[in-house]
């Protein structure tokens, strides 16, 4: 039977950086093993993976407000690197091809 | 993916989607509900996975309703080199996002998301809260490719979005366009509601076996939106 997803709310008042912790803490165990798999799915990682690390080592310069914080705070709670959450965050661009 | 806007016989836009994805498995697992609240109300709301900042399916309450559908179109290291390149160029799930934060109405959602250049191609579909209000944008990456909005007097009552251009037929291999139709024009104007639209949304193989959540949403009636993980 379909079932609800879980709700939550994601509080805009708080720092950028904070405002995932309670989702990030809840999937801490699924969330790195989803990146992990979908970096699998890049097209021609050999060129598309360094592309998006630099993004990734600049990500205030190249994503605007709020979304570097928010995925910066989300690496830091799931202990992974920038990268790995950055190159997930624009999958889609990246394989809308 | 698949995405319905639709006006029903009292003039009430409503919206339904299935997220149909790759990982589907894991994904059903992350699926979410996110109320995005701002002094304690909400501003907007999202279904999105946990991880994800970006938003793909969203109502702002009272305002617009809005989905993307993915296009492929183009080449992947083009989108990457805009992203790189144009500052000014948005991850399409950031620029809905803006959208449902910023836009207060659904024309100013609809010019924000047609006009932004985008580092790839993509559907948007929209709904709004006045008679008319509802439309499927075809967006290139800097500007709209097509925009075909409902027109009630016309017949055009609702509108189907999968993967592909409206103008164009579907493949054979992947016609959930026609399937849709069906179900549309058997469930009628005059029967819309959360549980009929639930059942077009069921029907295969517009659910199939990467559908991972199912939404239906009306802006004018916000506490309409609902968000179903689906296990085919």
């Amino acid at each position: 039977d379909p079932v609800n997803p879980p709700a939550f709310v994601v509080n805009l008042d708080l720092p950028e950086e904070q405002r995932w912790t309670e989702v990030a803490l809840k999937y801490k165990q699924l969330v790195p093993d989803i990146y992990a798999i979908m970096k699998q799915f890049l097209p021609d990682p050999t060129i598309s993976l360094p592309l998006i690390r630099k993004i990734a080592a600049d990500v205030d310069k190249y994503l605007a407000k709020p979304y570097a914080g928010e995925m910066r705070g989300i690496a830091k709670t799931l202990n992974m690197s920038l990268g790995d959450v950055v190159t997930c965050n624009l999958l889609y661009d990246i394989s809308a091809f | 993916c698949t995405s319905i806007v639709m006006q029903d016989a009292n003039g009430t836009i409503w919206h339904a989607r299935n997220l149909d994805y790759s990982f589907t498995e894991i994904l059903r697992n992350i699926s979410i509900r996110v109320d995005y609240q701002k002094g304690g109300k909400t501003a907007y709301t999202g279904i999105t996975y946990a991880g994800y900042v970006g938003l793909v399916t969203g109502q702002r309450p009272n305002a617009f309703t809005m989905t993307m559908d993915e296009r492929d179109q183009g080449a992947w290291w083009m989108n990457i080199l805009i992203a790189i390149l144009d500052r000014n160029a948005s991850p399409v799930s950031f620029l809905l996002r803006d959208t449902l934060a910023m836009s207060e109405n659904f024309t100013s959602a609809l010019e924000k998301v047609a006009y932004t250049t985008t580092a790839a191609s993509f559907y948007t579909i929209m709904g709004g809260v006045r008679v008319g209000e509802g439309a499927v944008i075809t967006k290139g990456r800097v500007g709209p490719i097509d925009i075909w909005k409902l027109d009630a007097k016309s017949g055009r009552w609702y509108e189907v979005e999968t993967n592909y251009d409206h103008w164009a037929p579907p493949p054979a291999g992947d016609d959930r366009r026609d399937p849709a139709i069906k179900a549309m024009n058997s469930m009628g104007q005059k029967s819309i509601s959360k549980k009929s639209l639930f059942n077009v949304m069921s029907t295969p193989p517009v659910m199939n076996n990467k559908t991972t959540y199912t939404v239906v949403m009306s802006a004018a009636q916000p506490d309409i939106m609902e968000a179903w993980i689906r296990n085919p």
